[in-house]
């Protein structure tokens, strides 16, 4: 315990809000400075703590949110003091919202400094985030927590450098007794093997999603990024570990670090104190060679905000009122919980660093949740649970997020020809007998591939209704008699 | 099981999109040999 606890000297700074403060209203202890962000979950703000002077980040809750979510990862970021681990300091109510108060990372996350810069990172820059990462998770894992969501969206770093784990909206807690936990949980294409296989899973599960964090710094999107989320999740388990693309210009400790951790079987993947002691990351050029990404990253968003008031302000002047927060604010991929991905574009592969957007990625880039665990709302083989409000209709965590994917996507892919009516009534042959592509010409063909994707989520949902018709009564079943005890 | 009817599903659509891609591939074959 010495060993984790000597590495992270806490900084002299604000470690918890006074009973005092909490007891105030909060705008009488902050002073809310501008907009950091928005996603499904609400909005981030950075404040001034005014009796410290100390910038926070305040994230804003609506209250009707899952709160489950909410207080798992308030009671996961309460229990963490480690410089790699974000800072929990209070929360309060107010109205309608939830205000979490935490540490305030000044640099963004790794993901918005890619993005922002438009170029991926150097080896050096890598080694240096993967370390501080790396000391993250073993503290992390030494108490007995496992992230689970892993990626360049979840490493903040601050104003120095120092990167910090962030979005704790689905990790978890490993009990003596629970030693492997049963949840397919995690962001598509960072889930290790064994949790999509759901055969159980610890903590090594995070290096998986470190090793794709890697690669994602390297090359700008995770392995299996460009295809549907659904197939990657049934070839990541079934295909080699992914690798570099072009591993001829990378140097072989990283492309030994990176098999190091995308090892298949769990019990041979090294973990994250043995992954310490890896040359890639053993010795770093320290947090201040980050700085310059972070302010490139600054200066970059300045010139983006300013592109787009420049763009915004004649039509929108009159509604400046309501705008005014975003307009003049970083608005980032910094986000949470189910982890929706805002604004998200992707580059090539390759150490050169540049990059192509990706326009459609950023949809499939989000945090997915599968079975989410809950000790008491097992359903049969205890594989399928509740995950939404009882009173709400259940629906598993990864269709609404492909079903999100499909509201994005559906518009243009309607209008799209290869989505005309002819095609969308076809089914593909279940008798593996493809004979009949022998009469169709090359754009047909090439018109029924493109095609394919929308056609699968179609019949995917089409399965999911099925089974929402058998599901209900049984949870409606368990609605009823929760409602009987609360009563007794 | 519901994850099960998926794993079909997905394998399903995996075998015709091979099959589209290497008739693809074999007309773009025939037509290099006819040029």
């Amino acid at each position: 315990m010495e060993a984790v606890q000597m590495r992270n000297h806490p900084r002299r700074q604000l470690k918890k809000l006074s009973e005092d403060n909490l007891n105030k209203q909060p705008e009488e202890v902050f002073d809310i400075l501008e907009k950091l962000g928005e996603g499904s979950y609400g909005s981030v703000f950075k404040a001034n703590h005014k009796e410290t002077s100390q910038i926070v980040a305040i994230k804003q809750i609506p209250v009707e949110s899952d709160l489950q979510e909410i207080i798992k990862e308030i009671s996961i970021m309460q229990q963490c003091d480690s410089l790699h681990v974000v800072k929990y300091y209070g929360s309060y109510f107010k109205n309608s919202d939830l205000w979490i108060v935490m540490e305030y990372c000044g640099g963004g996350s790794v993901s918005d400094i890619i993005r922002l810069r438009k170029q991926t990172l150097k080896e050096e820059e890598i080694a240096t985030i993967l370390q501080s990462t790396l000391k993250g998770l073993e503290y992390l894992h030494f108490m007995r927590k496992i992230h689970r969501d892993i990626k360049a969206g979840n490493i903040l770093l601050s104003s120095e450098g120092v990167a910090k784990l962030a979005d704790f909206g689905v990790a978890g807690q490993l009990t003596d007794t629970m030693a492997k936990r049963n949840t397919v949980i995690g962001t598509p294409f960072w889930m290790a093997p064994e949790v999509i296989q759901e055969i159980g899973y610890n903590c090594v599960a995070d290096i998986w999603s470190l090793g794709i964090t890697a690669i994602e710094m390297a090359e700008g999107k995770p392995p299996y990024a460009d295809i549907h989320p659904m197939r990657a999740i049934f070839m990541i388990p079934s295909n080699p570990p992914p690798t570099l693309r072009r591993p001829e210009l990378w140097s072989k400790h990283f492309i030994d670090f990176i098999n190091q951790c995308l090892v298949k079987n769990p019990e041979q993947r090294g973990s994250a104190t043995e992954l310490l002691q890896h040359p890639f990351v053993k010795v770093t050029k320290g947090a201040s060679i980050l700085k310059h990404l972070i302010n490139e990253a600054m200066e970059a968003n300045i010139k983006r905000i300013e592109f787009q008031q420049c763009e915004v302000e004649p039509e929108e002047e009159e509604n400046a009122d309501e705008d005014d927060v975003d307009a003049g604010t970083m608005v980032h991929t910094r986000n949470k919980d189910i982890g929706t991905m805002q604004e998200f574009s992707t580059m090539s592969e390759g150490a050169d660093g540049t990059m192509v957007e990706n326009e459609h990625l950023e949809t499939q880039l989000g945090t997915m949740l599968i079975n989410e665990e809950d000790e008491d709302e097992d359903i049969e083989s205890g594989t399928m649970k509740q995950i939404s409000e009882p009173s709400q209709p259940a629906k598993p965590s990864f269709l609404e997020y492909f079903e999100k994917n499909e509201i994005q996507l559906g518009a243009s892919s309607k209008k799209t020809p290869e989505n005309s009516s002819d095609s969308s009534e076809f089914k593909i042959p279940l008798n593996g007998d493809y004979s009949f592509l022998n009469d169709w010409g090359v754009s047909e063909l090439q018109t029924r591939m493109n095609s394919l994707d929308p056609l699968m989520e179609r019949e995917i949902e089409e399965i999911h209704q099925k089974y929402q018709a058998k599901r209900q009564p049984i949870l409606d079943a368990i609605e009823s008699k929760k409602r009987r005890q609360q009563n007794v | 099981l519901f994850m099960k009817e998926l794993e079909r599903i997905v394998k399903l659509y995996e075998a015709y999109r091979q099959a589209l891609i290497t008739e693809v591939e074999t007309r773009k074959q025939r037509q290099q040999w006819y040029a």
